[in-house]
């Protein structure tokens, strides 16, 4: 996180803010309560209160605006510069202007006007912008489903170093953007996609190209807004070219880069039965036409050409695959499956049957 | 003479990237035509600024990733700077 040049701040905890005009893409209660959950965001982790003012000077202005608009800051038209905001102060300090030209919406279509009012407001309170790309003061539009927001660590840290920890008794937390060579990585779910690697962890996709060298990091939203974060198991049909996900009981389908229709839908139908409540882990043998899925210290075997779960399973995972004890992921990648295990992976030879190498979790980012 | 296609990508490419620093890196264009290896300089020295920034691979070039990031669509204050 990185303070705004001459560390500005209120010197008041009790702040007002007041909304002078609205879009017409949105309606007016939806606005409202995009501003009223953004300044909620900020409130939960500091001191700091914000009171709704019609007809008067408020602390933090909140209005759309269209190109030049006499601040010396002229909009650009639809995409770009989405949005500004002031360094808290007097007069127009703290405001907070919205590109009226942008797709404004309340979910993930268009520009979310929750998550560009919360950034903003960051501004409003002395904070710029963080390298952090997990950051909500990363200064690059990403999209979260409003429903799923918590504040990042990032953030929470920012602020707190400005205002101080919030009055709650339990001092709320957020998430942390996970760095690829961080060697306490784990993994919630691995999947092959086309050739690459996709490590999923929380609401972030790690992906790993086989031609280049770096890790890229995005958001699962960036790709596939629909999805949810905290996908609990994943595998890829490379036959039918689809990667299967699963979270709790439901699972979706990418039909190559893309969410099938008519999905989620419940792992029941694949044929677990009703005592299973999520999937761990998951891979397909490509070669056999087989798909194994973990759950807790046993696993199943699913018959991908007949679309049903092989007989005699769950079977115990220690007695077929060695001491690899619960798995958190699993894929399959040149003939080897490869376990992971908190921050240890091994290389299992599914002819050989037995485990053929170990390695830490990170070991494909090129530390 | 029509531009060449390659030309003209290469005027809009430039057009991004200056307009890009000039309002999130504090890039000031020198107006001296005769100090051109100058500007160069500046605006190579604010590109890697810009890409440190971004945990992009600091080349001074706009390469695909940087040109990418430039064209995403984000918050109109500076990165650095008032």
């Amino acid at each position: 996180y990185v303070f705004t040049a001459g560390n500005p701040k209120w010197k008041k905890n009790n702040l007002t803010y007041r909304i002078l005009n609205y879009t017409p893409k949105m309606r007016q209660a939806d606005v409202e309560e995009a501003v009223r959950k953004a300044l909620h965001v900020w409130s939960n982790v500091t001191p700091l209160t914000f009171q709704r003012v019609e007809d008067k000077e408020a602390d933090i202005m909140i209005s759309f605006a269209y190109r030049d608009h006499r601040d010396n800051s002229p909009f650009d038209g639809p995409n770009g510069q989405l949005a500004h905001a002031f360094q808290p102060g007097e007069g127009i300090g703290g405001d907070v202007h919205l590109d009226e030209e942008e797709a404004w919406t309340k979910d993930g279509r268009g520009y979310n006007l929750f998550i560009v009012i919360a950034h903003e407001l960051g501004h409003s309170l002395g904070l710029s912008h963080s390298s952090d790309p997990g950051a909500l003061m990363y200064p690059a539009y990403s999209y979260t489903d409003p429903k799923e927001f918590l504040l990042p660590q990032d953030d929470i840290d920012g602020i707190q170093a400005i205002y101080g920890q919030s009055n709650a008794a339990v001092q709320p937390t957020g998430p942390i953007t996970p760095q690829a060579c961080d060697p306490n990585l784990t993994f919630d779910a691995i999947t092959t996609l086309r050739g690459e690697i996709m490590f999923f962890k929380g609401r972030y996709m790690l992906r790993k190209h086989p031609a280049r060298a770096e890790t890229e990091l995005n958001f699962i939203s960036l790709f596939w807004p629909n999805l949810p974060s905290g996908i609990q198991a994943a595998y890829e049909n490379v036959e039918r070219d689809e990667v299967l996900l699963f979270k709790e009981d439901k699972y979706w389908v990418l039909r190559g880069y893309d969410v099938a229709p008519g999905y989620p839908k419940p792992i029941y139908r694949l044929g677990f039965p009703k005592t299973v409540k999520r999937v761990n882990a998951a891979y397909s043998d490509e070669t056999t036409g087989k798909t194994y899925f973990f759950v807790a210290d046993r696993y199943w075997r699913y018959d991908e050409n007949k679309r049903s779960m092989d007989h005699g399973y769950p079977r115990k995972i220690v007695s077929d695959f060695g001491k690899i004890g619960r798995v958190d992921a699993a894929f399959q990648k040149d003939g080897h499956v490869y376990f992971f295990h908190g921050t240890t992976q091994f290389q299992f030879d599914p002819r050989a049957k037995r485990i053929v190498g170990r390695m830490k979790s990170i070991s494909w980012f090129n530390c | 003479f029509p531009v060449a296609p390659e030309t003209e990508d290469e005027g809009k490419t430039l057009q991004l990237v200056e307009s890009y620093l000039r309002n999130f890196y504090d890039f000031q264009r020198d107006h001296h035509p005769h100090l051109r290896s100058n500007n160069e300089n500046r605006l190579v020295e604010k590109l890697k600024e810009m890409q440190a920034f971004f945990g992009l691979k600091v080349t001074g070039k706009p390469d695909l990733d940087t040109l990418g990031m430039m064209k995403k669509p984000r918050c109109g204050v500076p990165d650095i700077g008032r």
